[in-house]
């Protein structure tokens, strides 16, 4: 879900 | 993938060529500096996680240290500019009238309501990736005001433009490629974009032709 997703963007 | 360098590369240009425009030119006429501002409040609240050591690369890394100390640096700039060029810094301010509470307390409500999880790196990174969309907005609307730019401050607003513009095709590959969907950079990419269309425009039409930025 969305709560996994990691920040690696600027 | 090649979308995401472009966009990070076209971000740096656009910071580079808005510190050299200040530099060389010892004046700010046409930029704002609430613009600026909001930038460093942007960087500032999403990069927070640089404080928790979970760092996913030094190239990431070393980019958010370089958009907070930048960002810090051209408001520095600018407010030096108040000794040095006082007249140009008293043009500016007279120009730079758009109320960014209005785009901050949206933005803090938005950011409460679309988050990925109720924490406070998370609420900030929440906020600031909404703030960003709508950052621009004292610059385009001091822009509308005064009609015209020098070709310098529209080269940086296109290249900024451009950054977010570059990162849509980025999630496209990155949806097909490794099947994510990051739904709130997502959205708030589009308006961003979106609210840079005009500009692109007027940019394409007249700049790119060679003729000066001057409103119809």
């Amino acid at each position: 879900s969305d709560e996994a997703l990691t920040h690696d963007e600027l | 993938n090649i979308f995401r360098i472009l966009a990070d590369l076209s971000h740096l240009a656009s910071i580079v060529i808005l510190l050299e425009t200040i530099r060389k030119a010892r004046q700010i006429d046409g930029i704002s500096l609430k613009t600026q501002i909001l930038y460093v409040l942007v960087f500032c609240t999403r990069y927070l996680d640089l404080l928790t050591f979970r760092w996913t690369s030094l190239y990431n890394t070393l980019m958010k240290f370089f958009f907070i100390g930048t960002s810090v640096y051209v408001v520095k700039l600018m407010q030096d500019c108040k000794l040095t060029n006082p007249v140009s810094y008293k043009d500016m301010m007279f120009r730079d009238t758009f109320q960014i509470k209005y785009l901050l307390g949206p933005c803090a409500l938005l950011a409460l309501v679309f988050n990925y999880k109720f924490t406070v790196l998370e609420l900030c990174w929440s906020f600031s990736i909404w703030l960003e969309s709508v950052a621009i907005l004292p610059q385009l609307f001091m822009l509308s005001r005064s009609g015209k730019a020098s070709t310098l401050t529209t080269h940086y607003i296109f290249a900024l433009g451009l950054y977010r513009a570059l990162y849509i095709p980025n999630w496209i590959w990155r949806y097909y490629s490794e099947n994510r969907l990051e739904k709130l950079s997502i959205f708030t990419g589009l308006l961003q974009t979106a609210l840079y269309s005009d500009f692109f425009y007027i940019y394409y039409r007249k700049v790119m032709k060679g003729r000066g930025f001057e409103l119809p």
